[in-house]
């Protein structure tokens, strides 16, 4: 028997959001530690990372691990019933072919449940290796959103350069060319939320699709802070933690010379 | 000239 109750249901709504985008269907590997989820995309360009821990629930139990194969985007519309406010509460047994979905008003006055079929899903996963990443930037999670929506404007490929005068992304298309420097500006004055930290220990310059990281950035609602971690020829890691909760990652491979 | 890589190329499978 899985049961899985959170009153702050909206996260798992965004957590959907954030995946549905690169990710059509994808086992979610219960266990007594919490879910977890590792997805490429179609292209096999990128990974999708969630965690979402046993201790961030309001009531967790899983008496046998099992891997819960979902279509993402029915799940999607599944949520779409559930407010901000509900309480969300996952339920399957173990060898039932469906999840259950309950959604509950915070005044209790209002109770859905649905049931969304179960799918087989083969999925390959990857033993991610622990990289010692040569820089590391933490900035505004809806501010690198912009970003990568504004510069996705003049072409698809961004070139993120780390160095001493901070983070520049830029572009260049048809139209023309763009950068955007990113500053750390830890030592000034900024509140929490505008905060960039830089910590880089070589400099660091790799090309990438824009349009993975605007879908990674469908994350943004989930958290305040997004960490931007690269290395020479690895791919680039885009986290965000969500406090008390879990996280989310994404991997996105790099363009390389031929 | 630039192409893209994929995820598979980096990680290993486990």
């Amino acid at each position: 028997m899985f049961e899985a109750r959170l009153t702050k249901g909206e996260l798992i709504k965004k957590v959907i959001e954030a995946l549905k985008d690169l990710v059509t269907e994808a086992n979610f590997d219960i266990s007594a530690t919490g879910i977890q989820l590792q997805a490429m995309d179609s292209s096999h360009v990128s990974l999708c990372a969630l965690q979402m821990k046993a201790e961030g629930f309001d009531h967790f139990r899983c008496d046998r691990s099992m891997p819960l194969g979902i279509n993402l985007s029915s799940m999607s519309k599944v949520l779409k019933c559930c407010n901000k406010d509900d309480i969300v509460t996952l339920k399957a047994e173990d060898d039932g072919d469906s999840i259950n979905f309950m959604f509950e008003s915070k005044d209790q006055d209002k109770i859905s449940d649905f049931e969304l079929k179960l799918m087989d899903i083969d999925s390959e996963h990857f033993g991610i290796p622990d990289t010692d990443y040569k820089a590391t930037v933490t900035m505004s999670a809806s501010e690198f959103t912009r970003i990568c929506n504004d510069l996705s404007i003049l072409g698809e490929t961004v070139a993120i350069s780390v160095g001493k005068d901070g983070v520049r992304f830029s572009v260049s298309g048809e139209m023309g060319t763009g950068n955007m420097t990113v500053r750390d500006n830890t030592s000034s004055d900024t509140k929490e939320a505008d905060r960039v930290e830089i910590d880089m220990e070589e400099p660091v310059n790799l090309n990438f699709a824009l349009r993975y990281l605007k879908s990674f950035a469908k994350a943004a609602p989930l958290t305040d802070r997004v960490s931007l971690c690269l290395s020479r020829d690895v791919p680039l890691l885009v986290k965000y933690e969500i406090p008390e909760f879990g996280s989310l990652s994404y991997y996105l491979a790099p363009k390389i010379d031929d | 000239k630039q192409s893209q890589s994929k995820i598979s190329r980096f990680f290993a499978a486990g």
